[in-house]
C-alpha cells in the first residue's frame, strides 16, 4: 500500500 | 500604485491555464525582484511556484511591496478575454480591493479593461530550501506531456527511475502495465530536441500522474521541461519562461507504508 506524503512534511512555513 | 506592463500578454494567459486547475485561490506578490506567486493546491501534495522577473516587463511600477489575492479561475476569465497578441497591463492602487487588467491590440485600436475583485487570502508561504538534485533530466517538454497522457490511460501512479541507462516512467494497472524509457540525446537539430540527463547517483519515486498531467499544462510556456529528482525531496517540474522567469511545480512523492 502506498501513502502520498503532504507537501508540508518537507518544506516548513517561513 | 501598481503598474506592469506585458507587451506579449500571451504568456500571462498561459500561465494562468498552466494553473488554475491546480489552485483555487492564491495571493500574486508584487515586488521590486517581480510579479510572483506560491501556491498549494487545496491538498497540500502540490505546490507551484511562478515568478515573473521586473525586467520582463516593458514598464514595471511597484512603489511598495504589494499582495493580491485573486481567484484564480475567475483571472482566468478575464484574461481570456484578451488577444493572443494583445499587451496586457495590471494595475492597482494602494489599498484598493480590486485589480484592473487593461488590454491593447497591437495596432492600438482597441483598449479594454477589465476590472476584477480582490480577495483576502491567508495563506502560508513556504520556505523552499536550495537542494542537490540525485538527477536533473532535461527534456523536450511536449514529450513529457505525451509520456504522462499515455501513462494515466493505464494507471495512477508512475514511477520515474533515474540510471545510467536513462529516465524511466512506468505504471501499472488494471489492464497491464507500461515502461518508457528516454536515454540521453543530445544529437539534435535544435537544441531544445534534447534529452539531457545529470545523475549523480539512481534515483527512483513514486508520483501520482494526475498531479503531473495538470502541471503539463504548462506545455505551452516552454518548449523544454527541466526535472529534479531527489529520494528525500519532492520532485521539481520545472518550465522556463523565456526571458522571463519560470513556473516551478513541486510533488511530494507516494512512500510505501
Amino acid at each position: 500500500m502506498q501513502r502520498q506524503k503532504s507537501i508540508l512534511s518537507f518544506f516548513q512555513k517561513s | 500604485m501598481l503598474e506592469l506592463r506585458l507587451v506579449q500578454g500571451s504568456l500571462l494567459k498561459k500561465v494562468l491555464e498552466a494553473i488554475k486547475d491546480l489552485v483555487n485561490d492564491a495571493n500574486f506578490d508584487c515586488s521590486a525582484t517581480g510579479f510572483s506567486l506560491q501556491a498549494m493546491d487545496s491538498s497540500h501534495v502540490a505546490l507551484v511556484a511562478l515568478l515573473l522577473r521586473s525586467e520582463g516587463f516593458e514598464h514595471y511600477r511597484c512603489d511598495r511591496n504589494l499582495s493580491m489575492g485573486m481567484n484564480l479561475n475567475n483571472m482566468s476569465k478575464m484574461l481570456k478575454c484578451a488577444g493572443n497578441d494583445d499587451i496586457i497591463t495590471i494595475k492597482a492602487d494602494d489599498g484598493s480591493d480590486t485589480v484592473t487588467f487593461m488590454f491593447e491590440s497591437p495596432n492600438q485600436d482597441k483598449i479594454a479593461d477589465f476590472e476584477m475583485k480582490l480577495m483576502d487570502i491567508d495563506s502560508e508561504h513556504l520556505g523552499i530550501p536550495e537542494a542537490e538534485y540525485q538527477a536533473i533530466v532535461r527534456m523536450p517538454s511536449s514529450e513529457f506531456a505525451r509520456i504522462c497522457k499515455d501513462l494515466s490511460s493505464i494507471g495512477d501512479t508512475v514511477v520515474i527511475s533515474v540510471t545510467k541507462e536513462g529516465v524511466k516512467f512506468s505504471t501499472r494497472g488494471d489492464i497491464g502495465t507500461a515502461n518508457v524509457v528516454c536515454r540521453q540525446n543530445t544529437t539534435v537539430d535544435k537544441p531544445e530536441e534534447a534529452t539531457v540527463i545529470e545523475m549523480q547517483e539512481p534515483v527512483s519515486l513514486t508520483f501520482a500522474l494526475r498531479y503531473m498531467n495538470s502541471f503539463t499544462k504548462a506545455t505551452p510556456l516552454s518548449g523544454t521541461v527541466t526535472i529534479s529528482l531527489s529520494s528525500d525531496l519532492p520532485i521539481v517540474v520545472e518550465y522556463k519562461i523565456a526571458e522571463m522567469g519560470y513556473i516551478r511545480f513541486y510533488l511530494a512523492p507516494k512512500i510505501e507504508d
